[in-house]
């Protein structure tokens, strides 16, 4: 049972969030028990499904230190189908130092992941940017990987040393698929955009680049000001029909 | 002698990079002798001064193992009062979590650093997202930061754990003093990004933000895929003028 989804990119501001999030949802909405996990201690993902507050609450980092429970960390959502586990109070405290060896120490992310699995949840996570502790650890337990791509130049100058991190990680586990690059925040009407994909496509085996394409547009970026994925906000933005689409393929591969 | 500022935000893509390197090469083409010193194991910033080929040849992290020594690792650019240190072979494997502790074991940023602030340059430090191992040896070692902060709701709402990581440092490292917040990407044609601006601007002390803010412009993304600051490549861009008023006012700050 290929379960387990990570979103994975060193560099920043590429849209692995804004992914993780928005494929979570459009899963849940097609009626797949899905499950999403975020593991970077900025703490983003609460923001885009509504879960902001001032207490955090529990999450991954109290899962870790064994202080609680799987049961005591997932949190429900409006969507029936999706639940969340939340980075926790790291999110507030911002010592990233301390998580990430929380987390390259701790065993228990694997068994984490494993048993949200055995209780039948398509896993998705969301990662920190970077190729640090946090994301070597979720790559040693998930079964397949996503990379966006951002349309702009230097998202594409520094894909080589991601797609060479990801071969490493695939070859320490040999379990890991890397499921494809999407590339994200495409502009139809920018002509450097346009050549970006076209060079990627060009550039890459044909199976490893998504043909569906994330748009940029504003509906994605007030989705997000509004606590709630664009899938479900704006369902006929392009971006939202894009990330169904995305999400309904990889449904296909992933829920046997 | 304030002579060393780093570029910091544990958001991913808010323009740590872009601004580094035209904050240096504004400087630089004002006359003033600028070190640009390339923290990130992404190793971005050697696509933006130009820099790139297949051999990365020596940097940082050359230097922090004792293999080379500064004058080994500095690099020569367009511009004749701005130099160079890459972050070195790091940018080629992409082996994040042994630079990590690399940085993080080692003394030897201190003394580098200061061995560059003795020699008269004035130090602009490009470091990856997060708040990891990299980000906190970088403010133990630096004089002032400045925090760009992306005009989109997500980058806002993760603001407070970055000021909290930033204040943490400062009263770690009583020399440190935040400069300012910088915001980027800003979109005068969007309410959104307007409202984020006034939003920030409210929120915090007035000298805490700068006035100037940086426009999202189509010349700042084509600039990178040319290999050149947008400050050199089009002067007369509202960014790279931004850049410019930026340096400046950050240049009367530390040149002393
Ligand atoms: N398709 C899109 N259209 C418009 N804006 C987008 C799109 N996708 C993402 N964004 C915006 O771009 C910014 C970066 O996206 P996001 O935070 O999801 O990236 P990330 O890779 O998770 O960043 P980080 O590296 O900090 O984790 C956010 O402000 C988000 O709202
Ligand atoms: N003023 C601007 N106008 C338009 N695009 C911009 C601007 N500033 C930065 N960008 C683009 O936004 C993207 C992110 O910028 P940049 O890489 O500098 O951010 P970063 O914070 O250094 O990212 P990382 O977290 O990966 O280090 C790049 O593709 C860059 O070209
Ligand atoms: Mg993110
Ligand atoms: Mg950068």
């Amino acid at each position: 049972m290929t379960r387990i989804l990570a979103v994975v990119s060193q560099k920043g501001g590429v849209g692995k969030t804004t992914t993780a999030i928005n494929v979570a949802a459009a899963l849940a909405g097609r009626g797949v028990k899905t499950l999403l996990v975020d593991m970077d201690p900025q703490g983003s993902v609460r923001f885009g499904v509504g879960l902001q507050g001032p207490a955090v609450g529990p999450g991954i980092g109290d899962y870790l230190t064994g202080a609680k429970e799987l049961k005591d960390i997932v949190r429900g959502t409006a969507l029936p189908f999706l639940r969340v586990l939340l980075a926790g109070a790291v999110a507030d405290t911002g010592d990233h130092a301390a998580y990430q060896s929380l987390v390259a120490s701790s065993t228990r992310l694997g068994e984490l992941l494993a048993r949200a699995r055995d209780r039948g949840y398509l896993v998705v996570v969301d990662t920190p940017p970077g190729l640090g502790p946090v994301v070597h650890r979720v790559l040693a337990v998930a079964d397949r990987v996503i990379v966006p791509l951002q349309c702009e130049p230097l998202a594409l100058q520094t894909t080589s040393q991601m797609l060479k991190g990801i071969r490493t990680a695939v070859s320490e586990h040999p379990a890991l698929k890397l499921e494809g690059i999407v590339l994200t925040m495409f502009e139809e009407q920018s002509a450097l955009s346009r050549r970006i994909a076209d060079y990627v496509r060009r550039q890459l085996p044909k199976d490893l680049v998504f043909d569906v394409m994330i748009p940029r547009t504003a509906a994605t970026v007030e989705a997000f000001a509004a606590g709630q994925p664009v899938v479900l906000r704006t369902p006929d933005d392009p971006a939202a029909r894009a990330y169904g689409e995305l999400a309904a393929l990889l449904g296909k591969r992933m829920v046997r």
